[in-house]
């Protein structure tokens, strides 16, 4: 088993350290505010109340033995971009930095922070594209150009066979399964398969493909 | 095309508006920030200083004439919630919320939010399962009880076809393409398609049997 600190337990960090003790793995949170480290303690057992620029109080607390540290602090770029460059000094092998704006991406870029993630402007990209077409339910951007999208079967698809429909030679992605409306999953529909009004289709493919088929739907 | 009013421009009320913009929609910008208004103000013209517990401000700029709010306050609880009641009385027929704890979601699902988002909390969660399984590059919720997993294609599976590895009976859940290493995405593999070292998988299925499929990668 991997062990884990989370270095800022606001709302992003607190969710990845309850979520990675959920899923069984030795974790420990570093916190400045006392308030949030107390709240923390009944259910982490190793909190600490650390201001996680201080490269002392960080050695003795250990975490140069953690296989991956995630600094999770967004508002203080100052102390974001100093954790993540002391955390990689002492010897962390991977680290995972939240990045506020594109600047500060750029700047945990260039210090060696193997991973970044940007939680609202990801998500608000996703909520956009879901607001813009009635019918997308979900719309997810996986790794490099590759997307997936949920959507309400519109209704000149409704009762064709997926055979008939023929998305793969139409636009170049492929419906991967059907979420009928009682709330049963598909996964792996067959050419005679069909979508009825209330089912769902989820699509994948490029986002080229994908914005062609949205915009039919 | 329909009219969206973004109430709040910190990162995630940021990012929706300029997506929406990018997509073609008609946008309006609410903050009490003036400086953020004017940082806005070059490229989306209807952004306003605006207090948005403030219903005759909100009445004057013509808010109730929008079809859908998206109110992207989050460390205010009061203000978001107010914000919410108002926009929902006033006539908008679709309010998207964000929220930050589950009692903030609690209130704003009783007052009428018709979506409530949580961006920091959701994106723990997928970056918290995409650590703990080395092989596992993405991993997402799609709605309801329905999931997303790109996995690399461990040792064990390089080179057997997808005919061979049947996930689809072992598992319950379904490859539904293979990234190959070089980058190019083949969105409907066949039963003799193969995924070799480098590749990815991605599979969908129910949370239990995409559970199942990654302790075995
Ligand atoms: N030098 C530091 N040492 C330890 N903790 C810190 C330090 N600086 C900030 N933090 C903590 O990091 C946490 C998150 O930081 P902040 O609130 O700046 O980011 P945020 O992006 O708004 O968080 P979120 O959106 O995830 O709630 C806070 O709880 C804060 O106390
Ligand atoms: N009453 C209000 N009227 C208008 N704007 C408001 C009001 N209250 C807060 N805002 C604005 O909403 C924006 C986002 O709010 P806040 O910073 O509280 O949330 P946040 O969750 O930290 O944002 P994010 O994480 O998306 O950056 C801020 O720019 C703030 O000025």
């Amino acid at each position: 088993k991997k062990q884990f600190v989370v270095i800022g337990l606001g709302r992003f960090g607190g969710s990845v350290i309850k979520t990675l003790q959920e899923l069984g793995h030795d974790v420990m949170g570093i916190d400045q505010n006392e308030r949030l480290v107390q709240e923390y303690a009944p259910s982490i057992p190793h909190v600490y109340v650390v201001d996680s620029t201080d490269v002392h109080a960080l050695r003795q607390i250990g975490v140069q033995n953690f296989d991956h540290a995630i600094v999770a602090i967004g508002d203080d770029l100052q102390a974001s971009i100093l954790t993540t460059l002391i955390v990689k000094d002492i010897g962390v092998p991977f680290v995972t930095a939240k990045a506020t704006t594109d600047y500060h991406r750029r700047v945990l870029e260039r210090i060696g922070a193997d991973r970044i993630i940007m939680p609202e402007r990801d998500t608000g990209v996703r909520v956009a594209h879901q607001l813009t077409r009635s019918n997308v339910i979900d719309y997810l951007e996986l790794s490099q150009d590759f997307m997936l999208v949920e959507v309400l079967v519109p209704s000149h698809m409704q009762g064709k066979t997926l055979k008939a429909l023929n998305v793969r030679a139409k636009y170049g992605c492929n419906i991967v399964a059907i979420r009928k409306r009682d709330g049963t999953l598909n996964v792996s529909p067959l050419a005679e398969d069909k979508g009825e009004m209330g089912d769902l289709f989820v699509v994948i493919g490029n986002k080229s493909s994908i914005v062609r088929f949205e915009k039919d739907v």
